[in-house]
């Protein structure tokens, strides 16, 4: 464990926690993606199927337990108990486009070809990608709430500290896997926009507005 | 097996 993967993890945990309080507080899921937090639930899914098989330490454990469960809390808020605020006719981008050619790259490059395995490549590159519909739905509504621009700044900066802790494991550990680091760095390069607008706008106490 | 990927990681 190194610093930059413990703040990438607690970084992604702020995100998902930050998410599930805006809808809980407000409860609306107005201007969030459902789409993009059922592909997150898909994830963590086809990822942490070996929580109850490979135990690695307390901490691996508790915070998939925590991702898995935060992650289908926050799916049910959006289709079940705050449906009426759910914006499906922003959410319209096809996540079939995503999940069928992502399921078909993990088939034909992975590490090994096992049913784990397999899913676990789906799962990493899924995420690359999982953030598309909601970064969609923000162009198609022209603007983002506050909240919702810190949840995605902070989504968005975990996987860039993993992508340095993996320029630190390699040099320190000559570790390197470089299906995640290539999906790590396609995720990052989808919100470098983002970033931007967040940095030059949110950053400035501006509401983020796209020119529509 | 630890393999090319770790499995330590989230």
């Amino acid at each position: 464990m190194n610093v930059f993967r413990l703040t990438g993890d607690l970084s992604h945990l702020v995100a998902i926690i930050l998410l599930l309080l805006k809808i809980w507080k407000t409860r609306s899921c107005a201007g969030i993606s459902g789409k993009s937090q059922v592909m997150f639930a898909l994830v963590f899914t086809t990822r942490y199927l070996d929580l109850f098989t490979n135990f690695i330490s307390p901490y691996n454990s508790v915070m998939k337990v925590i991702y898995l469960g935060c992650s289908y809390a926050t799916v049910y808020m959006i289709y079940m108990k705050f449906k009426a605020s759910y914006d499906g006719n922003h959410d319209t981008f096809r996540a079939e486009f995503l999940i069928i050619p992502v399921g078909g790259l993990a088939f034909l490059v992975n590490h090994e070809f096992t049913p784990l395995e397999i899913l676990w490549t789906f799962s990493i590159y899924l995420e690359s990608v999982a953030i598309l519909p909601q970064l969609f739905m923000i162009t198609k509504t022209g603007e983002a709430e506050t909240i919702t621009t810190h949840y995605l700044f902070a989504l968005g900066l975990y996987r860039a500290l993993y992508l340095i802790n993996w320029i630190w494991r390699y040099y320190f550990e000559g570790f390197f896997d470089l299906i995640a680091i290539v999906a790590g760095c396609v995720q990052t390069i989808l919100y470098c926009d983002f970033f931007y607008l967040y940095i030059t706008k949110v950053l400035h106490g501006k509401k983020l507005s796209l020119p529509a | 097996k630890n393999g090319p990927k770790a499995k330590d990681e989230l």
